[in-house]
């Protein structure tokens, strides 16, 4: 997948990086590594504040959203995929949220992100927002799942700018331990 | 070199402002 480089205004607050933002909604049944990427939607990109709020404010908000649909934010050029090359080492938490919260803890997110608020230099890969029939999740992928440190840090700001009460679930899963 | 860091609240702000494209 080859694009343009992003264009921005030179009077936009420019962000530290660009992303992609990507849609995608589960089929039926167990899911192949082929369907998955098939089903992947690239909806846009943007690399200035201004142009984020252009495209957020046209899409409908997460829990709008049919059941097994996704979300998927990632730094431009990292697909959302654990094979990719900035994820293969990597891993995500994952922030298991009931019914209600999910628009608010999703915005939070992404602007705690798009300001380069966890302070981990450039181990943020993107955030994918899940919603499902139960429950919805909100999840953070970075490049080295070995990094303790890094994934501690996440973990604390995550919890930081999303408000979660002490007893919501986090776990943190290495992509490695599904590619097996 | 500088990281371009954005709290919440300068973000907020800038979503009502007109789109710049």
């Amino acid at each position: 997948l080859r694009l343009p480089p992003i264009e921005i205004n030179p009077n936009d607050n420019q962000l530290q990086y660009s992303y992609a933002l990507w849609y995608s909604r589960r089929s039926v049944g167990k899911q192949s590594d082929r369907r998955y990427a098939e089903n992947l939607k690239l909806i846009g990109r943007f690399g200035s504040v201004e142009q984020f709020w252009g495209l957020y404010s046209h899409l409908v908000r997460p829990s709008e959203l049919l059941a097994s649909s996704d979300f998927h934010l990632f730094k431009n050029g990292i697909k959302p995929m654990w094979e990719d090359s900035a994820n293969k080492q990597g891993g995500k938490w994952a922030v298991t949220l009931r019914k209600g919260l999910v628009d608010r803890c999703w915005e939070n997110l992404v602007l705690a992100m798009l300001g380069e608020q966890f302070m981990v230099g450039e181990e943020i890969c993107g955030a994918v927002v899940s919603i499902r029939f139960q429950e919805d999740k909100i999840c953070v992928w970075n490049k080295t799942s070995s990094d303790v440190a890094t994934t501690a840090r996440i973990r604390d700001t995550l919890r930081r700018v999303l408000h979660l009460p002490a007893d919501v679930l986090m776990d943190y899963k290495p992509h490695n331990e599904r590619l097996k | 070199g500088t990281r371009i860091v954005y709290e919440r609240a300068f973000l907020m702000n800038l979503r009502n402002s007109p789109i710049s494209r």
